[in-house]
């Protein structure tokens, strides 16, 4: 598969922009926390495109973000269940 | 809490198409 590019992008409308990004994530999130891809892809998704095209070639920034998004989700999930 | 993209927790799960019917 070719590597997104932001001219790529563009071309879409913003909505399906943010597909093609999860498209791309998704599969990367899913080889480091198979059970909260989704929802961390979800989570990634809301960072600006530039950010995410730049996660997708480089692969510790993305995963320093993984990381972060799943420590403060998991934070959340044991405040909910200790409540 | 401030909002922080990519920390939101309460963002819409992602769905790959490959696993929309």
């Amino acid at each position: 598969q070719d590597p997104l590019t932001a001219t790529m992008l563009a071309t879409a409308p913003p909505q399906e922009q943010k597909q093609m990004l999860g498209e791309r994530l998704f599969p990367l999130i899913s080889q480091m926390f198979p059970d909260l891809a989704g929802k961390i892809t979800g989570m990634l998704l809301e960072i600006d495109n530039s950010e995410l095209l730049h996660m997708l070639e480089s692969q510790e920034s993305l995963e320093a973000k993984v990381k972060e998004a799943v420590a403060v989700l998991q934070a959340h999930q044991a405040k909910e269940s200790a409540t | 809490p401030a909002f922080v993209p990519g920390q939101n927790v309460y963002a819409a799960e992602f769905v790959p198409s490959f696993q929309k019917s």
